[in-house]
């Protein structure tokens, strides 16, 4: 699964997260990646996120929704909001993690996994990238 | 500094010593590139759909993720890929579930946004919307890899031995698969 998040010079954030499933899977499974609120979410009030790892807990939990969520109605940062959710993953046995951009550009990367492929950039162009824990 | 793009490539059992020197730098740079193109877009004074959007191609384009042209086989060595974006100004949002033959899923996926009344599109419908939409569509032999072949093969193999050995595998009521870590590709 690949996913991106960004904040324009307008301060409109976007989501995308696209996936080529599990292997192995049958009977048309669909994982959490396609699904709004799940896997995908943006909203300029809060936070841009994309979801990846075991897709089944991310639907149940509704992780990039309940992420948004938390700082809208919780008044969390983006980074305490990350831990909560993937926490909740996490006690429910599934394992991934996500990436989070809120309204005034910080970040979050959560994962609970051995390593997650990502990176960042600054306004200013400073790229960081990062694969494992 | 203010951050204005984040991405990720997947996750799971990624450990340094099953990583070659090659193999490492190979994801670094495909990762500094789609960083570099969503950025470059955001520069331009392009949205940041745009810039998503340029950037998820990177990564779909590049056959070491789980996505587009690096896709996972399916059990019957299908790749059914999905995508998904969504505006967080005017909170619209796109998704294709289960398609073969789109070449750029979340091209697909902003198309639906776009371009009609629906939310989501799944299989045949989606990919027949987005060649109406006048986006790439290949042959599905485009997204086959050796290595995403290979993993499929070695899945099966172990779906096999261990139903065989183990009677509590194939329980009544039981007909999904099982998730292991080495399956998200």
């Amino acid at each position: 699964t690949v996913g991106a998040v960004a904040l324009d010079k307008s301060g409109n954030l976007a989501a995308a997260t696209s996936t080529g499933g599990m292997t192995n899977k049958k009977y048309g499974r669909i994982g959490d990646s396609p699904i709004i609120g799940a896997g995908t979410y943006a909203n300029n009030k809060t936070v841009a996120v994309s979801c990846t790892g075991w897709g089944e807990f991310y639907i149940r939990n509704v992780v990039a929704y309940d992420l948004s969520a938390l700082i809208a109605y919780k008044g969390l940062s983006v980074e305490e909001a990350g831990k909560t959710v993937i926490a909740k993953v996490d006690a429910m046995g599934g394992d991934g993690g996500l990436i989070a951009l809120d309204k005034d550009g910080n970040i979050a990367l959560p994962f609970n996994t051995e390593g997650m492929y990502r990176g960042t950039v600054t306004a200013d162009g400073k790229i960081e990238i990062y694969i494992y824990k | 500094g203010k951050y204005v793009m984040v991405i990720h490539g997947g996750a799971g059992t990624i450990l340094k010593k099953n990583m070659t020197p090659e193999k490492e730098a190979a994801y670094r740079a495909a990762l500094k590139e789609a960083l570099t193109t969503g950025y470059e877009t955001l520069q331009a004074g392009k949205t940041s759909i745009d810039a998503v959007e340029a950037t998820i191609r990177v990564l779909e384009d590049c056959p070491l993720f789980n996505a587009g042209k690096g896709a996972v086989f399916t059990h019957d060595g299908r790749n059914e890929m999905d995508a998904a974006i969504m505006n967080g100004k005017t909170l619209e949002a796109g998704a294709v579930a289960g398609v073969s033959t789109i070449r750029n899923p979340i091209s697909a996926a902003r198309a639906v946004m776009e371009k009609s009344e629906h939310v989501m599109m799944t299989g045949r419908g989606a990919e027949q919307f987005a060649k109406d939409a006048g986006l790439e569509i290949v042959d599905p032999k485009y997204f086959w890899t050796q290595e995403r072949w290979d993993g499929l093969q070695q899945a099966l193999k172990e779906d096999s031995l261990k139903s065989k050995l183990d009677h509590s595998y194939q329980q009544p009521g039981k007909l999904g698969i099982e998730n292991r870590d080495n399956k998200f590709g």
